[in-house]
Parts: structure tokens; sequence; C-alpha cells
């Protein structure tokens, strides 16, 4: 799975992501990257892409999550990650970044590794696989 | 206001044996992709433009499993999917079961603003993009070596998972060596994580 999040300096946020699925699925299977508000989802909080076991994430309703815990319980951008990480997959092995509206990054994984990089204005730039 | 931001993945689940080498090559697409959307941003793109330039530049490279390089079905097809939202007015767009569309995620984006609909899957989505005249690809252009390799490795595991025979033909790819497999005891979805490509 390949996943893009961007705030731009209007503050609008977007988000993509785009997969092949898991090797070897069964013929029809979705995953989460499609469903909008479990793989992918942009509003005028933050934007935010998943990755991993599809499955849960789907059941996590993840990337949506992120923005209603920003909204709703007040968390900031990499709290929201944190907490939805921490207390929405169960067992499930995923990873999202975001972005928020404020020009904040965030990742956060519970996976061996993601395949990430983040970039914000001021000149912040990291690229990285493990914790 | 805080300025621009962007971030980029390339999937999750990583094996930790994972060569160094290939390490490099990932980080090298990933920022690649990176300063492609960073370009973008300086340049005063918006937000929806620039994750769909950047999820083509993705998914039109091997490394990861979207687009080129797809992962494969157990039938050894292709069945990619992709979405897009942008997050002024909540306009989203999604797409599943395609096995020509070259970019995905464009699609997306045409169902997103050319469409009424907000998801189109299988003969639908594809009738869609042809009606788009999008850029379509021969199946052989998705399917790689390498993961024709892995979807083999993927069955073996699947078949013999439970006494723990696992092959260690495909090392040399992102697979990890029978006994780091066996030591690590990582799975997902039932199968150990070292059969998923780089995902």
């Amino acid at each position: 799975t390949v996943g893009c999040v961007v705030v731009d300096g209007n503050g609008w946020c977007a988000a993509a992501t785009s997969t092949g699925g898991l090797m070897n699925k069964m013929m029809g299977r979705i995953g989460d990257s499609p469903l909008i508000g479990s793989g992918t989802y942009a509003c005028d909080f933050c934007a935010v892409s998943c990755t991993g076991e599809g499955e849960a994430i789907i059941r996590s309703t993840l990337a949506r999550d992120v923005a209603a815990v920003m909204e709703y319980k007040g968390l900031g951008l990499q709290e929201a990650v944190d907490y939805v990480i921490k207390n929405r997959l169960d067992e499930g092995q995923a990873g999202l970044i975001a972005v928020s509206r404020n020009g904040e990054v965030a990742h956060g994984f519970n996976t061996t590794g993601m395949f990430r990089a983040c970039a914000t204005e001021d000149g912040f730039m990291d690229v990285g696989i493990w914790e | 206001m805080g300025g621009w931001a962007i971030a980029v993945h390339g999937g999750a689940g990583v094996d930790p044996n994972l060569p160094a080498e290939r390490q490099e090559e990932a980080k090298r697409v990933l920022s690649r992709c990176l300063l492609l959307g960073i370009a973008a941003l300086r340049g005063g793109s918006a937000a929806v433009d620039v994750v769909e330039k950047v999820v083509r530049e993705l998914e039109t490279d091997p490394v990861f499993n979207s687009g080129r390089g797809s992962a494969l079905t157990r039938q050894g097809t292709v069945e990619m999917e992709a979405s897009i939202m942008d997050g002024r007015g909540r306009r989203c767009g999604a797409v599943s079961g395609l096995s020509t569309i070259k970019n995905p995620v464009s699609l997306a984006r045409l169902v997103m603003e050319k469409s009424p609909h907000s998801y189109l899957a299988f003969d639908g989505a594809e009738d869609f993009a042809r009606e788009q005249g999008v850029e379509v690809m021969d199946n052989s252009y998705f399917i790689t070596e390498e993961n024709v390799g892995m979807l083999k490795l993927a069955k073996e595991a699947n078949s013999i998972l439970f006494d723990y025979r696992i092959p260690v033909t495909g090392v040399e790819t992102c697979s990890a060596s029978a006994g780091s497999m066996v030591d690590n005891a990582l799975q997902m979805n039932g199968l150990p994580i070292s059969i998923y490509a780089p995902e």
C-alpha cells in the first residue's frame, strides 16, 4: 500500500491511498484503502492514510477515528494518532500517516516498521522505516 | 495557519530481516516522491493535486505493491484499489477491482470529479475508465517476476503453515530466512509476515 497526506499553504487537507492489497488474497477481496473513513480520510481537521491489515483497519474505521478524536476529544494530531493506534486496532497490525490543518505531521504503527517520509514548510524532513 | 506539510508511506508490517539494500531502495523512492510533493507545494499546488501526483509516482514504481508490482490474488491476477479525499468539502472518490488502469488513484479522482458516485468497482470502474480515456496497460505491466515468486511462496506457506516447514527460497527478495521466520513468529492474517510484499 502507498499513501500520501498533504495540507497545503491555504490550510486545506487531502489524502490518497492506493494498493494491490495482500499477496495471495481471495478474488474480490476489498481492503481498507478504498474505503473512505477506514483507510483514507480528510476533513477540515486533518488528512489520514492507513496501511497494514486491512480487515482490522476497516473494523476500527481508523482514519476517520483520528479526525473524530481530534474533533470530539480535543486531542492534538500526534495524540490522536497514538490514541487510535493503541485503542482502536485490537490485535490488528497497522500504521498510518497524518497531517493537520495547522501544518503538523504525525505517524504511528504497531507493526515492526512502516515505510514513511514526511516534511514541513519550516524545513523538517524525515525518512524512516523502523520505530 | 501553520504552513504546508506532507507525509507519504509505502506500507507497514515490514519484515525485520529486510535486506539493507532493499531498505535503501525503499528510502530512495520515498525521498524522491516526497521531494516531488514538496516542489508542488512550494509552487502553490492544492493539497488534492499534490496527493494525486505523489501517489501516481508511487504507483509507477514497482518497489511498493500498488500499481506496477501490485500484490497478486490467489489466481495470480491483479485487483488494485485506490481512493482520494479532498478535505475541502469532504469530496471523495474510490475504485476497486482494477486490472488494467495504470494509475488507480487518478481514476479515483475522476470518480470524485466526473461521476455522480463515490465508489466504483470491477467492471463498472473499468468501463468508467474507458469512458474517461485514462491510460490502460497490459496485465503484464503490473505483474512482476518478483511478485509471482512471492505469490508462490505465500501459497506454499499457506499449505505448510502448521508444520513450520517454511520455504527457504526467496531469501534474496524481501523474505526472511526460514530460521528467522520461525524465531520471530510474526504473523499477519495467519501467514508469516515475511510472505507479504513490502507492506
